[in-house]
């Protein structure tokens, strides 16, 4: 464990009392694209098998991945069933095919052993990287969202790209990296680069979140 | 060198 994974964790585990916050505050659900929370689901579902089938690593590991778990079924009960009404499947419309397809594709092509366990784990790690796609897409068909929804995306994002500083970090300190995780995962945080623009320019200078024309 | 660093991350 080092800062940077630590902080990136913390900041992950933030973006979910975020998004819950927000929910369960506003009573309403609007402006987050289900897709991309059930996209996250299969994710933590995917590659926490390891849970059961893998080694044990530490009490964290174990918590944070039960928490992530739980949390992420808990958001999609909270779409589907408790807040339905205020949840627009019509302006989330990201095609679900182009990202489950070729992250198959890629999964089967690079693991680290062709074994059920092993494809699925580089399956989550693809698709974690467009997992956020959905939810972009339909910022960027509304044009606009609530202060609070990019708080939670700008958390979720740091996320991912304070593991970069970390694969740094320990690729000097252990003398080796993960090339699945570390393209992936810079692929995920190129993702966000346009919305990090402006939230940093927009939203943290107290204006709304809008996309130019 | 490469290894399945990411085993024991989130």
């Amino acid at each position: 464990m080092n800062i940077f994974r630590l902080i990136g964790d913390l900041s992950h585990l933030a973006s979910i009392f975020i998004l819950l916050h927000k929910i369960q505050t506003t009573r309403s659900c609007r402006g987050i694209s289900f897709k991309t929370q059930a996209l996250y689901v299969t994710v933590f579902a995917t590659r926490y098998l390891d849970l059961i089938f893998g080694e044990f690593v530490s009490v964290y590991n174990v918590i944070m991945k039960l928490f992530f778990l739980g949390s992420s079924c808990y958001i999609l009960y909270l779409m589907k069933m408790k807040y339905k009404p205020t949840n627009d499947p019509s302006i989330d419309t990201f095609r679900l095919e182009y990202l489950l397809g070729p992250c198959t594709v890629l999964a089967l092509i690079f693991n680290f052993s062709f074994t059920p366990v092993e494809i699925l784990w580089s399956f989550s790690i693809f698709l974690e990287a467009v997992a956020i796609l959905p939810q972009l897409f339909m910022l960027q068909r509304t044009g606009e969202a609530e202060a609070i929804t990019t708080h939670y995306l700008a958390a979720l994002g740091a996320y991912r790209a304070l593991y970069i500083p970390n694969w740094i970090y320990r690729y000097y300190t252990e003398g080796s990296w993960d090339p699945i995780a570390v393209l992936a995962g810079l692929v995920q945080t190129g993702l966000y680069l346009d919305f990090f623009y402006i939230y940093v320019t927009k939203v943290l200078q107290g204006q709304k979140f809008e996309l130019p024309a | 060198q490469t290894t399945e660093h990411s085993k024991d991350e989130l």
